[in-house]
């Protein structure tokens, strides 16, 4: 069980619009 | 020999353990090669969301931050390509639209967060995220849910926009009340609709085949509300607009004709329970003017009351009513140009768009409200048929 004093770690995200930029580059990029 | 100990579902821990090397495995059989028409159709609403919320506790409970967030994007990223493929199969987009709502609702409801734990049991409290918070990637995801309400709409409008005119406006379901055309000539009645035209009854049928689909797929209730909603506006607002450019839809009897399939359309909303929804509120302007259709239009005082009546029409849109208003005998006379001077007067202090149509492209702002689920997640079992037998129950 978590200890409750711990406090969860907030994990930044891009914003749909930058995921989708990403996806697109990455697509570009790979064969 | 080894023994095989089943384990009992108590010591589930609700989590599905992969390797990181399974993850394109797993989007591409949850998400990009599964049919909603195919092995999907018998599946628990919103399994592929609790599947994907798993596989993400797990990655939370180890403490990977960059499985977690692998995970997030290839799942964002998936919804968004297989709907890009298949945005206008109606069926995928509410499977989506559903499983994804899902999805922000599990990321709540195991979120930590007090706010979102008043309906959990002790059990589902212990499920909750370990280790990270993923308040900004719920925010995404919503985002995301947002995109494909709309494209869901859009789908929508596509099937339902032929079957409008047709179906409110041209077919003639009243026997007897039609039965003199505009000119003054008989018409033939005609009870069965001629082939490819859309009535009434085409129009509910295919309203229902929509709620049948989303109630299927597990569609948050709030949610349906909202997308019918959204459809009787587009119902009301093609049929007014339509109305307001055709002479030959603005007498009497057409009058009539629209306020009995405004009825219909409030019969299936009362079958639905939808009553509440808003939707019928929707249907205002056309039924005003369906009203305006039938009512005399002589006198000050019918003037006083057609002001008083027509609320939710534009001054534009009174008026050309009035002009195109078409008697339906040789008895009655058009409105006069002086009555229309006198609602004009009467109504030029309202402060109001000088618009005429209606604008068929508003679509109104979605919300999701927040809907635990008191599905216990140790006790889900994934089907064979997902071949996602890579994922461990943990």
């Amino acid at each position: 069980p978590r200890p409750a004093s711990r406090p969860r770690v907030l994990l930044r995200a891009p914003t749909l619009a930058e995921m989708e930029e990403m996806n697109i580059s990455e697509e570009e990029e790979s064969p | 020999h080894p023994v095989n100990i089943p384990r009992r579902e108590k010591d589930f821990q609700g989590m599905l353990e992969y390797k990181k090397e399974d993850e394109l495995k797993l989007v591409k059989n949850l998400i990009l090669e599964l049919k909603p028409r195919g092995v999907a159709v018998n599946l628990i609403p919103g399994l592929p969301a609790y599947i994907l919320f798993m596989c993400l506790r797990h990655a939370d409970y180890v403490n990977d931050d960059q499985k977690v967030r692998t995970l997030l994007t290839s799942t964002i990223n998936s919804i968004k390509k297989i709907l890009k493929k298949r945005g206008d199969d109606f069926e995928t987009v509410s499977f989506w639209l559903s499983n994804t709502c899902r999805f922000l609702h599990c990321l709540k409801q195991y979120s930590g967060d007090e706010a979102f734990m008043k309906h959990n049991t002790s059990r589902q409290n212990e499920h909750c995220l370990s280790n990270f918070d993923l308040a900004e990637y719920r925010q995404v995801i919503s985002d995301l849910a947002i995109q494909i309400y709309q494209q869901l709409i859009k789908c929508m409008e596509n099937i339902l926009h032929p079957m409008i005119v047709s179906g409110m406006l041209e077919h003639e379901t009243i026997q007897g009340v039609s039965g003199v055309k505009p000119t003054g000539l008989r018409k033939r009645t005609s009870s069965i609709a001629d082939e490819g035209t859309y009535t009434l009854d085409s129009i509910l049928r295919q309203l229902s085949a929509f709620h049948s689909t989303m109630c299927q797929h597990g569609t948050d209730p709030e949610l349906i509300k909202q997308v019918v909603k959204q459809q009787f506006y587009i119902i009301g607002a093609v049929t007014l607009n339509n109305l307001l450019l055709r002479k030959d839809m603005c007498s009497w009897s057409k009058g009539m004709q629209i306020r009995y399939n405004v009825s219909q359309l409030e019969e299936w909303l009362r079958d639905k329970g939808l009553m509440t929804c808003g939707a019928k509120e929707t249907l205002e302007p056309l039924i005003q003017a369906a009203q305006l259709l039938q009512v005399k239009k002589k006198t000050d005082e019918d003037a006083e009351a057609i002001c008083s009546m027509c609320q939710a029409l534009t001054t534009a849109q009174i008026v050309k009513v009035l002009n195109l208003y078409t008697p339906v005998n040789e008895f009655e006379e058009r409105v006069s140009v002086a009555f229309i001077r006198t609602i004009q007067t009467r109504l030029r202090d309202r402060c109001e768009s000088p618009q005429l149509l209606m604008d068929t492209k508003m679509i109104y702002p979605v919300t999701f409200p927040f809907n635990p689920s008191c599905l216990a997640l140790e006790t889900i079992q994934i089907p064979s048929s997902l071949q996602l037998g890579f994922l461990t129950r943990v």
